[in-house]
């Protein structure tokens, strides 16, 4: 396929590609992408975040970016800027309605893919952010193809600690597995609740069958650690800003 | 397309077919629909449950049915029963190791979905519920072509408070629209949380712009009430238990 070859060529300048997977939907993985990239940005790392949440694309508002358009020349389409580190993509830049519905089967959701991949001008970047929708279906096979020679360094995975979540985060590592992509570990998202009156802590999503932990030690992956369930986070993600803002010296910056 | 005639005949003796939906992973949708079948059972009514999450299917697990076979014959597939009146079908019944990863495109997973509707025996029944995967993909618009001739009954809607979420739900009212779909009604789930210790209530997922209730008014949807995020929740899930048994007069018991 000509399209490897132009992949790594418009990459040649990435020096690290990373995947943000779960297998389960809503477990933070959005979040993490949105935060991790915002990190790099604040340490004047050159990142990208390339949002391939086709259906469901989040990264906008998470980054603070509605409304921008992307845009299009000879050279190719432009990724939208949070500052001079910070470059980001999603096909919710190229929505004429935001309430629009994107009602589309596997093969159009390949094609623009594979456009991400070719077209976006990313110039030099220290890290480029792949954010990913859940399942094991066409956007995860299309990224992998694509990325074949341009060689993705590995997947970053986000669980929640209760077994219903579990159960798909292991059927995600076995993906990686299939497909020879590292994981560079596991990051369990929402593990305790610290009441702000009475700094009770509850674990709302039970780590019914040990956790995260676990489930890396039995699948020996790496355990990256744990972030809690905290309104500042959901509240960050609606209003797109980084976590540090919020909560400089918090628990939740500090994981992230 | 002849299977449409199919899967009427087959679907003759349902009374309704009810899908439930979200656009957002995560939200509590095989929740709703594990914990509403349990409910409509419960009540001596004939129900299915049909999961067409191919990637992540957790109605087994929700529903206390690990392990077991989906037994064919020369009648078709028979769905597993919980109880004389609760039937349950899932590829989750079809895996040889229940860790390994569904790593299927389209039409792979569109074969499957005409399958579960042509060749499941599901008999006579008061109400099929349909759990989906995020998203307005294949699975989607598979689902809604099939059912064409047998006619769906209408959408629940699944959604937290959060803006991030809602963004994704308002697309799948519009796909609703498109396809001509009738939307029965919204649930906004995990809507609050109360301290087990001191009482005090806090929206961990804030209602940033207005909730599940202010986005009923602006899209002219029916807004079904919110369900609390609440441990027991998460807890049924893992085990596979009604709700109603974990805490038969708790507040979650009652919305649901
Ligand atoms: N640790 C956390 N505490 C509170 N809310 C969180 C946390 N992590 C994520 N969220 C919120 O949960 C929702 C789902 O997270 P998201 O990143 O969209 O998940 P995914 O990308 O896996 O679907 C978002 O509204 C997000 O802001
Ligand atoms: N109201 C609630 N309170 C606490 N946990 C909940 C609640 N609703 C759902 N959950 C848990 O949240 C997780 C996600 O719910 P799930 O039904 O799998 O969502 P979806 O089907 O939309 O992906 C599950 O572990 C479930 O048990
Ligand atoms: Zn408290």
């Amino acid at each position: 396929d000509p399209a490897l070859a132009d992949v790594q060529d418009r990459l040649a300048k990435v020096k690290r590609k990373i995947l943000v997977l779960s297998g389960k939907g809503g477990v933070g993985k959005s979040t993490v992408s949105a935060q991790l990239s915002f990190g790099f940005s604040a340490r004047s790392m050159d990142v990208g975040l390339l949002d391939v949440d086709i259906c469901g694309p989040s990264v906008p508002r998470m980054l603070g970016l509605l409304g921008q358009d992307v845009h299009q020349s000879s050279e190719g389409w432009s990724p939208i800027y949070v500052d001079d580190h910070l470059a980001v993509m999603s096909i919710g830049f190229m929505l004429p309605n935001q309430d629009d519905a994107i009602i589309w089967r596997g093969p159009r959701k390949n094609g623009l893919i594979k456009q991400f991949l070719t077209d976006v001008t990313w110039g030099e970047l220290d890290a480029l952010i792949i954010d990913t929708p859940p399942g094991t279906s066409d956007e995860h096979l299309s990224i992998v193809t694509y990325l074949q020679d341009a060689k993705i360094d590995g997947a970053i995975i986000v669980t929640t600690p209760q077994e219903v979540s579990l159960m798909d985060v292991r059927k995600e590592i076995n993906f990686c597995r299939r497909v020879s992509l590292p994981v560079l570990g596991v990051v369990e998202n929402m593990s305790g609740y610290c009441c702000p009156l009475c700094g009770h802590t509850e674990r709302i999503f039970s780590p019914s069958t040990g956790g995260a932990q676990a489930m890396c030690q039995q699948m020996d992956v790496p355990y990256l650690g744990s972030v809690p369930l905290d309104g500042r986070v959901a509240a960050a993600g609606d209003q797109g800003m980084p976590l540090a803002q919020l909560q400089p010296d918090g628990p939740v910056a500090k994981c992230i």
